[in-house]
């Protein structure tokens, strides 16, 4: 979360 | 992947497809927003780089390549084949009011300055406000076809999906992006008056006009 949060989503 | 994501990717599909459909039958892109369009191919061009860097997964693989295709389609269709049906006299919203804010705000408030992290949050501020030359493109004419109400319903309905999708994910996951939430709230918060307008008089049968 917060910093480098998996940009997992569209 | 939860329900909530997937309902909201199924109907930001739809709305593109929607779209697709209805300019490609009728021959004509009159009543949509063609700056609205050309924000919309930026958004993905500056958010999918990651296609080449990052692996996800199939389905996000497939999902950024349909989006970049069918936008880009779209682009096409309204600039180059269907050019003459376009309504360029309404649709006089000044994109730089929105690029260059959204661009400012991506330099000062991002997760990290790297080129492609200021590009994700680029994408992201302008997709929240991306809509706006066709909502404005709606009020200067007055009205929209049914067509044109039932894609910004889908439209607007997968950012509203994905706000379920982010309370979700923040309490079984733990995960949460407070500048995605942010810029999904205000995009979901400036359909809030044509949802209303679509359920009380679209979903009548009833053609969206709006108060002159």
């Amino acid at each position: 979360p917060g910093v480098n949060a998996k940009k997992d989503e569209l | 992947m939860n329900i909530f994501r997937f309902a909201g990717d199924l109907s930001h599909v739809f709305a593109i497809i929607i779209l697709l459909l209805k300019i490609w039958k009728t021959r004509s892109c009159a009543g949509i927003s063609g700056k609205s369009q050309i924000l919309f191919a930026v958004v993905y061009l500056t958010r999918y780089l990651d296609l080449f860097t990052t692996y996800v997964s199939l389905y996000n693989s497939v999902m950024k390549v349909l989006f970049l295709a069918t936008s880009g389609a779209t682009v096409y269709l309204m600039y180059v084949k269907f050019k003459a049906t376009y309504d360029h006299n309404h649709d006089s919203f000044r994109i730089e009011f929105l690029l260059v804010p959204c661009a400012l705000l991506a330099l000062v408030i991002n997760h990290e300055f790297t080129v492609m992290e200021v590009l994700w949050t680029f994408s992201i501020y302008l997709e929240s406000v991306a809509i706006l030359p066709q909502l404005f493109l709606v009020s200067r004419t007055g009205e929209a076809e049914s067509i044109t109400s039932h894609y910004l319903f889908a439209l607007g309905s997968y950012r509203a999906l994905y706000l379920l999708n982010w309370v979700y994910r923040y309490m079984v996951e733990s995960h949460y992006d407070l500048i995605a939430i942010f810029a999904g709230v205000v995009q979901t918060v400036l359909y809030c008056d044509f949802f209303y307008l679509y359920i009380t008089k679209v979903l009548k049968g009833k053609k969206l006009q709006l108060p002159a």
